[in-house]
């Protein structure tokens, strides 16, 4: 059967404790933009990296990706695209 | 004021309301024979106040004419523009309809002379634009756990593919809003979440493989037909809970609503037109009731559906009485039902979550086969926190290698009887993952007995030729049982039977269920589950223990009986036959004998004589271990016969040396210049005695002392002096009739010491002279035991 191909975008969720100003910073010190917590998911933030490419079928490798070597860094998720149909 | 069947005394002046046929359908000019009875609701004051629902999906047209004055920015937000305004984005072919014509179906405003009048026409309405751009699990998050102590219900008209080969469902992040929004969300209420049942009719899809439908916390909503018939592209399932009209064949009646552009359409259908219906119902009943909890309101639905005209050739009738289907669950949802309902609802008890144990057993699932499964389920209950006895969601959790995943069909089948089918075959899908630890749901069982035998059965017919080299395997399953522990309907929830004023008959499927339970006492050892008889094998549930009779009947104890261990849990299983108590069934793990048998320490076996290296302890129950260097013995030290290379001196076994000398441990050793032979250095570690010494108490003396007499008794050259008799002072030989002298106070007759009391003498005698013992004696009266007693000392005398 057809392969189905996962398509990686420039979105990380990342869980970071220390609150929103630690997040915002560790995001900038790897080049990542804060966008912001993820609803009401306490400690999940939303990073965006606009020098990453938009969409791949590959998960985006380089220096940006040390962040997960970050002490308060507990989890991290490149976003893939999911399919949704409207039913 | 409110007439009962006269639902055509309202009139909206909205364009469309005249043909909202499934508003106010039971009027007889349609095909449409049974309703979700709106108006009633309506009639009852309820239209939705102070409810907020949102729609997830392409956004909303918040200025829609018949949107405007019911659209909340509050419950809004575009998560793909990561702003405030969930404003659709248009363009020519007005692919963002979607949001918009969902919205209008809950709360388009009524009497407005625009489109439509919303199901909850009061209800505040607001829109998550979140289709239009990439969906990822944060995306789906972000929407889901929008401002959740202010929206009371999501609306979802979207899923996984209905390709008939996907199987996917909500991701880490999604599945973590979920259940923020059921824990946390309404202030502890929950979050209501409405889905769209799966919609792959033609590509023959089930929506079990949809993760959202799946879920306990979302509430999943089929379609039927205004005739009742099954839509072509609904999908079969487990997890459906409830019902509600929307078209089918093109010649069917669709759902009328608002449009994009501000306009107004009669083509919306598909299960996307089920959900908003239904979230426009459970408004109605949110705003007779503002706190149902997130379970309260299923609770409400299961009660309140009805199977009424809808054709499924699945309709049954679970161990609750509850009809249900796999097309259409409990059936089509009834406005006013609910609402009467719940305005007298008392909440449903804390839920209790059973994780039952894995069954890890491998089972081959050859083509053209089957393979079952059975798990006796407890339902937890030696636990009371999660003890399960009325269920709710059960849900099996599986884990299967399969080369072709469509040609499997799963099926479970609760303790009741119960049947529901968690997966159909799937002709397109060919994939090769099969399924890891996939959640399938089902909501069949709905208040049925948790505890019992549950059958898991999966069948695998091979849509095409294929490699029969490697079959299926189900790796493992497990069943996770949701419920209460107690009855969840008190009293004021049934039915008032009598005052039922319902423009239609509402089934009261609880009526018969158990109504022919034994109502007299329990048994003692049964436990608070319940009985259906007084004595102990009448117990539900056991408060105790169990054990299985001869023809296989359960009898509770309060303890395991003799012959009985305490196996799994509560059970009491059979000791090995001689056996009086054991900690396990086999033969050497007995802790007690039955009598007649002897417990070997060693060996924990009961039998009928110690064994060599063995033997009986004093109080004759156990065959315990001889010292290591006894062949046999009768005390631990006490050896009768030594091992190989090992000589008994006295009683104890060490190595031999020759006479004179002992064995060190180390070497032998000369013995006591007094010993023959010895067991050790000193005095009184001899054996035997060399010539003219006499073994007393392990010590050689040349002359027995007083207490003991030289034994004559042995043959050979070592002679022994024995202690005396324990009532001579002193003797000349073994027992008591062989005294020589006495202790004081007791007087010697005839080598026997007896007590004498009085024994007077001729010289303490006062009488004149020759007193009477002297006369006694003189005429030889000694000889009469009387006298001599009186008498002793004189008798005794010379002469």
């Amino acid at each position: 059967p057809a392969c189905r191909t996962r398509v990686y975008t420039n979105h990380w969720a990342v869980r970071i404790t220390g609150g929103l100003q630690e997040a915002s910073r560790i995001a900038s010190k790897y080049g990542y933009v804060n966008i912001g917590q993820i609803g009401t998911l306490k400690d999940y933030y939303h990073f965006y990296h606009s020098k990453t490419i938009k969409r791949s079928v590959l998960s985006s490798r380089g220096t940006h990706s040390f962040i997960s070597m970050e002490p308060k860094v507990e989890w991290i998720q490149q976003q893939v695209v999911k399919r949704r149909i409207k039913r | 004021d409110y007439k009962a069947g006269s639902t055509q005394t309202i009139l909206f002046n909205d364009p469309k309301w005249p043909s909202m046929w499934y508003m106010h359908c039971n009027d007889n000019t349609h095909n449409c024979q049974s309703d979700m009875n709106i108006v009633g609701a309506w009639k009852r004051g309820y239209t939705g106040k102070n409810v907020v629902v949102t729609i997830l999906d392409d956004g909303i047209e918040r200025n829609h004419p018949d949107l405007i004055q019911n659209y909340d920015p509050y419950a809004s937000f575009d998560v793909n523009g990561n702003d405030f305004d969930p404003m659709p984005r248009y363009d020519a072919s007005n692919e963002n309809k979607h949001g918009t014509r969902c919205a209008g179906e809950v709360a388009a405003t009524a009497n407005n002379s625009h489109c439509i009048v919303g199901i909850a026409y009061t209800a505040k309405i607001g829109g998550v634009r979140m289709l239009d751009g990439d969906v990822t699990d944060m995306v789906e998050a972000k929407s889901l756990s929008l401002n959740p102590q202010y929206i009371h219900i999501y609306s979802a008209s979207w899923g996984p593919d209905d390709d008939g080969k996907t199987v996917d469902g909500p991701a880490s992040l999604a599945r973590q809003a979920f259940e923020n929004g059921i824990r946390a969300g309404r202030r502890g209420l929950g979050s209501i979440y409405v889905w769209a049942s799966g919609n792959g009719g033609r590509s023959r899809d089930h929506c079990s493989c949809d993760g959202y439908t799946n879920s306990i916390y979302t509430i999943s909503i089929s379609s039927t037909a205004e005739s009742g018939k099954k839509p072509w592209y609904l999908e079969e399932c487990a997890s459906t809970l409830a019902t509600t009209y929307s078209s089918g064949e093109s010649y069917d009646r669709k759902i009328i609503t608002t449009d994009l552009r501000h306009r107004c359409t009669d083509s919306h259908t598909g299960t996307s037109a089920s959900a908003p219906m239904a979230a426009g119902i459970i408004a109605l009943a949110l705003e007779a009731n503002p706190f149902l909890t997130w379970r309260d309101v299923q609770h409400i639905i299961v009660r309140t559906s009805r199977a009424g005209h809808l054709n499924a050739n699945d309709w049954k009738t679970n161990a609750a009485g509850y009809k249900v289907s796999h097309l259409y669950g409990f059936g089509l949802m009834d406005a006013e039902a609910m609402v009467i309902e719940a305005e007298k609802w008392t909440r449903v008890p804390q839920q209790h979550v059973c994780v039952e144990n894995i069954d890890r057993q491998i089972k081959t699932i050859r083509p053209e086969h089957h393979v079952r499964s059975i798990y006796k389920a407890t339902g937890c209950a030696d636990n009371p926190n999660h003890h399960v006895i009325y269920l709710e969601h059960v849900v099996v959790r599986i884990t299967i290698t399969h080369p072709r995943r469509g040609d499997l069909a799963i099926y479970l089948t609760s303790p009741s009887g119960t049947r529901s089918q968690l997966l159909a075959n799937r002709l397109f899908d060919h994939s090769m993952e099969g399924f890891k630890n996939w959640e399938f749901m089902t909501t069949h069982c709905w208040s049925e007995k948790a505890a019992g035998d549950w059958i898991l059965e999966i069948f695998d017919t091979p849509s095409q030729l294929r490699n029969f080299k490697t079959p299926g395997k189900l790796k493992e399953w497990s069943l996770v049982l949701y419920g209460t522990s107690i009855q969840p309907y008190s009293p004021r929830n049934d039915f008032p039977k009598v005052e039922r004023v319902r423009s239609s008959p509402i089934e009261d499927p609880t009526e018969d269920y158990g109504t022919d339970d034994y109502s007299g006492p329990c048994n003692a050892e049964c436990s608070k589950v319940g009985c259906d008889g007084p004595g102990p094998d009448h117990c539900t549930d056991c408060l105790h223990y169990y054990y299985k009779s001869k023809n296989n009947t359960r009898i509770c104890v309060p303890n395991c009986p003799p012959g009985h261990y305490t196996a799994d849990k509560k059970r009491c299983k059979k000791c090995s036959p001689n056996c009086e108590t054991c900690i396990g069934s086999h033969s050497d793990q007995c802790v007690t004998c039955k009598s007649g048998y002897y417990l070997n320490e060693e060996t924990n076996t009961c039998i009928t004589n110690c064994p060599d290296g063995f033997y009986l302890d004093k109080n004759k129950i156990v065959c315990r271990k001889c010292s290591e260097n006894c062949k046999t013995c009768v005390e631990f030290q006490t050896c009768t016969e030594c091992r190989h290379g090992l000589s008994l001196h006295g009683s104890r076994c060490a190595i031999r040396c020759e006479d004179g000398k002992f064995h060190s441990g180390r070497e032998c050793e000369p013995c006591h210049r007094s010993c023959a032979t010895c067991a050790g250095a000193g005095i009184d570690a001899c054996i035997n005695c060399t010539d003219g010494y006499f073994l007393e108490d392990g010590r050689c003396v040349q002359s027995c002392s007083t207490g003991y007499y030289l034994d004559h008794s042995l043959e050979d050259t070592f002679k022994n002096c024995k202690r005396c008799d324990a009532s001579c002072l002193n003797c000349n030989g073994q027992g008591d009739k062989n005294c020589t002298s006495c202790p004081s106070g007791y007087i010697l007759d005839a080598g026997v010491c007896v007590a004498g009391t009085v024994c007077k003498d001729a010289t303490e005698e006062s009488w004149a002279e020759g007193g009477f013992c002297t006369l006694v004696k003189k005429n030889n009266l000694c000889q009469r035991k009387v006298l001599h007693q009186l008498c002793c000392k004189t008798c005794t005398q010379k002469g």
